[in-house]
This record gives structure tokens, sequence and C-alpha cells, in this order.
């Protein structure tokens, strides 16, 4: 469980700044 | 049939929406009894990116001139800061207790809830993009509508100059567009159509050249040369329309159809 949890965050993490990257590409 | 459907929203949360239901399956399985680890850095992490990201939504929202964007987006934004204070309550509460229960449930609570939180985000925004073709889209029909008036040679060659730009964004837009779709059947629709378009816009022009010249010349097939003008036109009208629709069409559409 500490190993998933501490993926997913990291993922989750990655993902955000996927999305802002993506708001900020197709923004500008 | 994809969850997602362009292929950029698919790399972005297709593996995240993996791993939350994997870990939900995982503690389902685990119930009680074991303890959690500490999570306080990770979130934190999280937690620091939300924020960024809230703010960078924030400046997109105030320089948008996109009313639906400016409505949608900001529940979107509501929706993700929730959901990571979810994970920082939970954090907090789990190291106080690291077998404690309600934390577990916030914690699959505020994951899920950024997982949705950046889903609709991304949708709200590609939809923006969506709106954005389509006011290319109805440029071009508006040139179209105009063909009817065009006498002139002169006319004739402010129309395609102004035409010609119009139709070259359109193209470049809408297959950019069909590649980044995951749905094989609405991609195929809009290479069709794109293809129709570029097909029937130098024919197009070509009747209306020689309805010219017949109008100047006063020769016979005036009426056959508007008709087959008229024709050309409509068809193309009918293409763009097609693209329209098309573009605003998700496979959950398709879905609730079947």
């Amino acid at each position: 469980l500490r190993v998933g949890w501490e993926h997913l965050l990291t993922s989750i993490n990655r993902n955000i700044n996927e999305v802002e990257n993506q708001i900020l590409t197709r923004d500008s | 049939m994809p969850v997602f459907h362009t292929k950029t929203i698919e790399g972005i949360l297709e593996p995240v929406a993996q791993q939350v239901e994997r870990l939900v399956i995982l503690h389902e399985e685990a119930e009680d009894g074991n303890a959690m680890p500490d999570l306080e850095r990770p979130v934190q992490a999280v937690s620091s990116a939300v924020t960024n990201l809230i703010k960078v939504g924030k400046e997109t929202i105030n320089s948008s001139e996109d009313a639906i964007l400016k409505q949608d987006m900001p529940v979107a934004l509501h929706r993700v800061e929730n959901a990571s204070k979810l994970l920082v309550e939970a954090s907090s509460m789990l190291k106080a207790d690291p077998y404690s229960g309600p934390a577990r449930k916030k914690l699959i609570e505020g994951a899920r809830g950024i997982l949705q939180g950046t889903s609709a985000l991304l949708l709200c925004f590609d939809e923006s993009e969506v709106r954005k073709i389509i006011r290319e889209c109805r440029k071009v029909l508006d040139y179209l509508a105009v063909a009817e008036v065009i006498e002139t040679m002169e006319d004739l060659v402010q129309f395609v100059k102004d035409l010609s730009p119009c139709l070259t964004k359109l193209s470049r837009d809408v297959d950019a567009r069909e590649k980044d779709l995951t749905h094989q059947f609405h991609r195929e629709i809009l290479v069709r159509c794109l293809e129709q378009v570029k097909t029937l816009a130098p024919i197009l022009i070509c009747s209306m050249k020689m309805l010219i010249q017949i109008m100047v010349k006063r020769g016979k097939g005036e009426a056959e040369a508007a008709a087959n003008r008229n024709y050309v036109e409509q068809r193309m009208t009918d293409e763009i329309n097609e693209i329209i629709r098309v573009l605003q069409l998700t496979t959950y559409d398709e879905d609730e159809w079947d």
C-alpha cells in the first residue's frame, strides 16, 4: 500500500503538471 | 469503445485512472488491519501542484473571451481544489492514526476527486478549442454565402483572396483535430468531409468563373451555370456543416445514442 499510494500521488502530481502545461500551451 | 475522446486527454488521464482503480481495489481487499504509510510529503507535493494549477487556471479564465469556458472552468478548478484539501486532511489524520478508516476514505475520495476535477478541466478546455475550430468553419460558411452575389472578375479575385486563408486554416485545424480523436468513426467522417471540401473548392471557383464569363458575353446557359455554382456551393456548405456536427460529438454522445 505504501508504494501504491506514493506512486499514485506522484502520478497525480505529474497529471496536474501536464494539465497545467496543456492550458499554458493552448492558451498561448 | 474508448473512454476519453482525444488522445491528448487519454494520455494524461488514463494512467492515473488505472492507478486509482487499482488502489481502490487494494483497499477493499485489505479492509482494515494494515497501517497506512506517512503520506505527508507526496500529498504536500500534490497540494503545491494544485495551487499552481489553480493560479494558471484563474489567469486563463480572466484572459479568455470564451463565455462558456469562463462559466465552466471555475467549477472544475473548485473540484480540484476541494479534492486536494481532502488529501491534506487525510494525510494529517493518518499521521495521528495510521489505522484510521475515515482517513482512508478521504484519501480515496481525494484521489478520485482530483481525477474527476482534472478530467472536467481538460474537457472544458477541449470544448473551448473545438469552439475555436467551429468559428473558423463558420467563417468559411459566411464566405460561401457571398458566392451567389459575385458577378465580376474583380470580385471573384477578391473572393478567392478572402476565402483561401480561411480554408487553409479550417483544413489545418480539422486535420489536427481528426488526428487527436480516439473515435475511429468520427475520424473517418472528418477525413471524408475535409477531402470533399478540398476537392470542391477549386470546382466552385471554376463554376463562378464560368458564370461570370457567360454573363459578360451575354451568352447562353446562364441559368444552368448559376445552378451549377449553387449546387457546388451547397455541397461545400453541407460538408462543412457535417464537420461542425462531428466536431461537437464525443464518445459519450455516441454511447448514449447506441
